[in-house]
């Protein structure tokens, strides 16, 4: 693992008063390998060791830490403190709030939706789910489905295949129905798809969302730099969902979303059941892309 | 690259990058860019346009010549095909696919519908079906998926049917006991077919990254896998670390998904990748 490549690099090192920089830069190559290898962003990873030898270089040694536990840890707390903060709750403004899902096909915002419904119930809201995933063959029955599983209101969409008209209609029916929050469920569409990322930038601004959640899968590759990029310039992204967890993808995505969207990480999904949703731990994603 | 001018650090620090961002992963990274260095030292390069033929002959090279083999079904009757994967790679509309090419070229096709977890999965695969106007095996939703995949080939033998596609749900393949209902799905179609799957289908999101690694080897154990199925590569990703799984395994990948409809599947072309991957 990494502390046993740094206690390698850091050998050599004796009676020193600071870490010297030979040291240093073998011990980057180690991470730069290491946060490659956990599919971190190729850009992102060089901005990082960048941060991490501005603080490394000429630290003391401090007598209690070995230096290749020092660089570690400096390495883990940059991690973490990049990754964001601790518990980040959702923005529920509005009467009622709503919270529109997007994000690349696959990601899991269906079963996403599904939990966050579930979890806003059991915190005494009335949520409403809601279909506009058009196009995908029964993925208005998947939400219909999902919906039921959870025992939260389905938006019935009758053979209305307008997702904006969709949006609109059921922001305004969750007001007379008393619903606090509704959930816009969206279709899985590219980045690179203008007229689907003008679709939601317009449901955007019909329905006025207080959280616009990008969900993506946390095994994806370096490409999570250009898809949250995208979503973010075009409609402002508020929050993102990692989904997917409970594999043993290292997540480095994490950190190359984070880094170009600058939003929290506000929930992560680790299993396919409705009650496996979780707040996002920024000390345990550090551990995880570290390997 | 503009041709003729001198080869400088820059030219290999861009191929560098354009291998990494295209998540061929740091080592096969390093392994290509040092062997294209080699070259250039040794065949004295000096033209970019040179390099950049050197630069694709290396990569071509790291996939078997036997990739280039497609699905021949004349094989067996029915020729049967288990497609598997991690969730939300594309699974269920690549059969869609597949059976809309095969159906196209005069065979009859018939869909098993042993995802039987998921929300609406089967109604999923149900809508393709009518779409590409094949007909299918299901059960109830929650009942066993061997069941499914036993009574589709029991189906297709009686009926003589040409090609097989059995869907199975998404899995994560760290799961032990669904790889192990993976495997016994697998065990009751070669029950009832000796020799079938003919061919096991493992399908990966093209926006995957390095644990694509995993996933080959996790199923490539479980299900014995033939062939690999990339998706999702009409979007900004470039599947690289197929090259690294096709390397270790000697998996060929048979066919790319390019979008969400019934036509967007090509078969694999290495020499067209690759030059995808460095455009
Ligand atoms: N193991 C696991 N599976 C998940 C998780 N979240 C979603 N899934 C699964 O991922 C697959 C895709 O989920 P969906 O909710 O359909 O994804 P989607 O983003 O709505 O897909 P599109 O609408 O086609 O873009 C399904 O098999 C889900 O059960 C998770 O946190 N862990
Ligand atoms: N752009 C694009 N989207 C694709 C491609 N293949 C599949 N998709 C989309 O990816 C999403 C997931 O596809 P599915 O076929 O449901 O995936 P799956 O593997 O069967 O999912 P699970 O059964 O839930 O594990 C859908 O929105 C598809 O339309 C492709 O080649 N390109
Ligand atoms: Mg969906
Ligand atoms: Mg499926």
């Amino acid at each position: 693992n990494l502390q046993d490549k740094m206690d390698r690099v850091f050998k050599t090192l004796r009676g020193e008063a600071s870490l010297n920089e030979w040291h240093i830069d073998n011990a980057l190559k180690e991470i730069r390998v290491a946060l490659l290898e956990a599919d971190v962003n190729f850009k992102v990873v060089k901005e990082f060791t960048t941060r991490v030898r501005e603080k490394a270089v000429g630290e003391n040694v401090l007598t209690a830490f070995s230096p290749a536990q020092q660089v570690t840890k400096i390495v883990r707390d940059e991690l973490q403190t990049l990754l964001g903060g601790n518990e980040v709750g959702l923005a529920l403004v509005g009467s009622p709030a709503v919270i529109m899902m997007a994000g690349l096909q696959g990601s899991g915002k269906t079963t996403t939706s599904g939990k966050l419904a579930l979890h806003l119930k059991n915190r005494g809201k009335r949520p409403l789910l809601v279909p506009c995933d058009v196009y995908r063959p029964a993925a208005i029955e998947q939400l219909r489905i999902v919906a039921s599983n959870v025992k939260v209101p389905f938006f019935e969409i009758g053979d209305n295949r307008d997702p904006i008209d969709i949006a609109r209609k059921a922001v305004a029916d969750a007001r007379t129905l008393l619903h606090d929050v509704v959930i816009l469920d969206t279709a899985g569409r590219l980045h690179i798809d203008d007229d689907l990322m003008k679709e939601l930038d317009t449901i955007k601004r019909e329905t006025r969302p207080s959280e616009i959640l990008f969900v993506a899968d946390s095994m994806t590759g370096q490409d999570a730099v250009k898809s949250a990029k995208e979503f973010d310039d075009r409609l402002g992204v508020t929050g993102i969902v990692l989904t997917k967890l409970d594999g043993d993808a290292r997540g480095g995505a994490a950190l190359s979303i984070k880094s170009v969207v600058n939003r929290p990480i506000k929930l992560v999904g680790i299993g396919e059941k409705y009650v496996d949703l979780d707040v996002f731990h920024p000390d345990r994603m550090a551990s995880r892309i570290l390997g | 690259m503009t041709p003729d001018l001198p080869i400088d650090k820059h030219a290999i620090d861009g191929l560098e990058e354009g291998l990494l961002g295209a998540d061929v992963g740091a080592e096969l990274t390093m392994s290509i860019v040092g062997r294209v260095e080699g070259r250039v030292r040794d065949e004295k390069i000096t033209s970019m346009d040179r390099l950049g033929q050197v630069i694709r002959d290396e990569t071509r090279a790291l996939i078997p010549e036997r990739q280039i083999a497609t699905i021949d079904l004349s094989r067996a009757r029915p020729f049967v095909i288990l497609v598997v994967g991690v969730n939300g790679t594309g699974k269920t509309t690549t059969i869609a696919k597949l059976a809309a090419r095969w159906k196209g070229e005069g065979k009859s096709v018939l869909l098993g519908a042993a995802d039987t977890f998921r929300a609406a999965a089967i109604e999923q695969l149900q809508m393709w079906a009518d779409r590409v106007g094949v007909p299918m095996v299901k059960h109830k939703a929650g009942s066993d998926p061997a069941a499914v995949a036993h009574d589709t080939i029991t189906a297709a033998k009686s009926r003589g049917t040409d090609v097989v596609l059995i869907d199975t749900a998404g899995r994560l393949h760290n799961k032990a006991h669904l790889m192990q209902e993976l495997s016994k799905v697998r065990r009751v179609i070669e029950k009832e077919l000796p020799g079938a799957p003919h061919e096991t289908l493992l399908v990966l999101d093209g926006t995957t990254g390095q644990n694509g690694v995993n996933q080959a080897e996790a199923f490539l154990e479980a299900a014995k896998l033939t062939g690999m199925v990339v998706t999702k590569l009409d979007g900004t990703a470039k599947g690289g670390v197929i090259l690294s799984i096709m390397r270790q395994f000697d998996i060929p990948v048979k066919f790319i998904g390019v979008g969400e409809g019934a036509d967007d599947l090509i078969p694999f072309d290495p020499q067209a990748y690759v030059d995808t991957l460095f455009e």
